[in-house]
């Protein structure tokens, strides 16, 4: 099962 | 103030359709080099990145930066009404309410104008930095549409492996697998139908095929897509403009 990594976790401010 | 003609209304058009879908309201930032966008999409796991540079124009000036705070889909709906080639200028004034679109149709005395309504839009700018990606490979973009859309009848995943060799794009779902391996070659003749690895590390990523359904729209902007990868960070789609770019970061589906 795949989870969806949201881009939060790697640009700042997103 | 800002004046901007595009040779051919179809750029304009096509970069509009390719976002629309991604991000409804977006800031069209205008400067003197030319017209930036940067925006995510509602669920913050796609963020939209273009850049129209001023040497697209066949005349372009902006004595300032300009925000135009735009409607997406508003803005597509005015944009349609011009003709593939007509001359499209974009006109604004120093603090804009508005934007005026004036379409010339080169074979008639014709001029079309719209205005569209801005708005006031509220979005960070996002600083990414350039970073050292695993792969980065080229390939027609539209057997990239392709293969996106084949394997999104199967899985709401695909899975993108990428050797020094090969490319394998996997879906697995419910009625079945597929699978589409590209090897790297060049095509002296059709420079547009190479297809090239660069290899740093081999990468195994998984993406969501309904962002990737979206990402893909951009694909009439470009013969080419360059699609940069590293493991477990976003994968970087762009497609190239004559002058600029359109490019999608896709934060990447891990494994639970």
């Amino acid at each position: 099962n795949f989870r969806q990594q949201s881009l939060a976790s790697f640009f700042s401010g997103a | 103030m800002l004046e901007g003609k595009f040779e051919e209304a179809s750029l304009l058009k096509k970069v509009v359709e390719s976002i629309k879908d991604s991000v409804q309201l977006c800031n069209f930032v205008c400067s003197e080099h030319g017209i930036t966008v940067q925006a995510v999409d509602d669920s913050r796991v796609l963020l939209v990145s273009l850049l129209i540079g001023n040497e697209v124009f066949s005349d372009y000036r902006c004595d300032r930066n300009i925000t135009l705070g735009v409607d997406l889909k508003s803005f597509a709906k005015i944009i349609r009404c011009g003709g593939n080639d007509d001359y499209l200028t974009l006109i604004a004034e120093d603090s804009p309410d508005s934007v005026t679109l004036v379409f010339e149709d080169k074979n008639s005395d014709r001029i079309s104008e719209y205005s569209l309504k801005l708005m006031e839009i509220d979005n960070e700018f996002l600083k990414i930095d350039d970073m050292d990606y695993d792969s980065v490979i080229k390939m027609p973009s539209i057997d990239f549409q392709k293969i996106c859309r084949d394997l999104s009848t199967l899985s709401e995943s695909l899975q993108i492996l990428i050797t020094k060799d090969s490319i394998k794009f996997m879906a697995e779902g419910e009625t079945g697998n597929g699978s589409v391996i590209l090897k790297p070659r060049t095509d002296i003749d059709k420079p547009e139908q190479s297809i090239t690895v660069k290899l740093n590390n081999a990468v195994n990523s998984t993406f969501g095929l309904k962002y990737i359904a979206d990402i893909v729209k951009g694909t009439s902007l470009s013969n080419q897509i360059v699609i940069k990868i590293s493991n477990r960070t976003p994968a970087l789609f762009e497609y190239k403009l004559q002058s600029g770019y359109l490019r999608f970061y896709l934060a990447p589906k891990f494994e639970d």
